[in-house]
């Protein structure tokens, strides 16, 4: 499971 | 930001608000499915609530409080001000169908079982399929406003767009998300065939008729 990323998008 | 997000987002905030400004303008939400109305303003409920804890930049704020409001104030429309023009017989999509399979799916498949997480991908999956209400109540009636056939292309165009927008990130910043690139397909998909009926007909200054 890749880590839950920054969150930039709409 | 690249040139594909931003025009997505625009392309998603032209949708939100030509349906808003329809609904208004007109006094009436006929033709408009309230079901998917209810369904995008959860989607932008769960997916926003990272509003309180993280800022990202003016303009993510600035866009997802709009997205928000206009949600919210669409879904008063619908079942407040103009529910007598509500047409409550043709929209009987079961949404209890979507909302099931996609909170098992957000529970089963996500990046991290963490709340915000969970909640992000639930309303990742619920956006894919928030517009199948609206769908349905367009091949039941048979028909469609045709400003309510540019809503429904700008809303489509805004996932098109996305999924270029991932191609460019993942080439030229190496950003993947698969769980946004899979529901993102797959909500692209779904407008296909509506794509094909706006590009044939109303381009071409007929009325959306389906075979009914």
């Amino acid at each position: 499971e890749t880590a839950s990323q920054e969150k930039d998008e709409l | 930001m690249n040139i594909f997000r931003l025009t997505g987002d625009l392309s998603h905030l032209a949708a939100i608000i030509i349906l808003l400004l329809k609904i208004w303008k007109t006094r009436s939400c006929a033709g408009i499915s309230g079901k998917s109305q209810i369904l995008f303003a959860l989607v932008f409920t769960t997916r926003y609530l990272d509003l309180f804890s993280s800022f990202i930049s003016l303009y993510n704020t600035v866009m997802k409080v709009i997205y928000i409001m206009c949600a919210y104030a669409t879904v008063y429309l619908i079942y407040g001000k103009f529910k007598a023009t509500y047409d409550g017989n043709h929209d009987t999509f079961r949404v209890e169908f979507l909302l099931i399979p996609v909170v098992l799916l957000a529970v089963l498949i996500n990046h991290a079982f963490a709340p915000m997480e969970i909640l992000w991908t639930f309303s990742i999956y619920l956006e894919s399929v928030a517009i199948l209400p609206q769908l349905f109540m367009i091949s039941k009636t048979g028909e469609a406003e045709t400003i309510t056939t540019h809503y429904l292309f700008f809303l489509g165009l805004y996932r098109t767009l996305y999924l270029f927008n991932w191609i460019w990130r993942f080439y030229f910043e190496g950003f993947f998300d698969l769980i946004a690139v899979v529901a993102g397909l797959v909500q692209t998909i779904l407008y296909c065939d509506f794509f094909y009926l706006y590009i044939t007909k109303v381009l071409k200054g007929k009325k959306l008729s389906l075979p009914a």
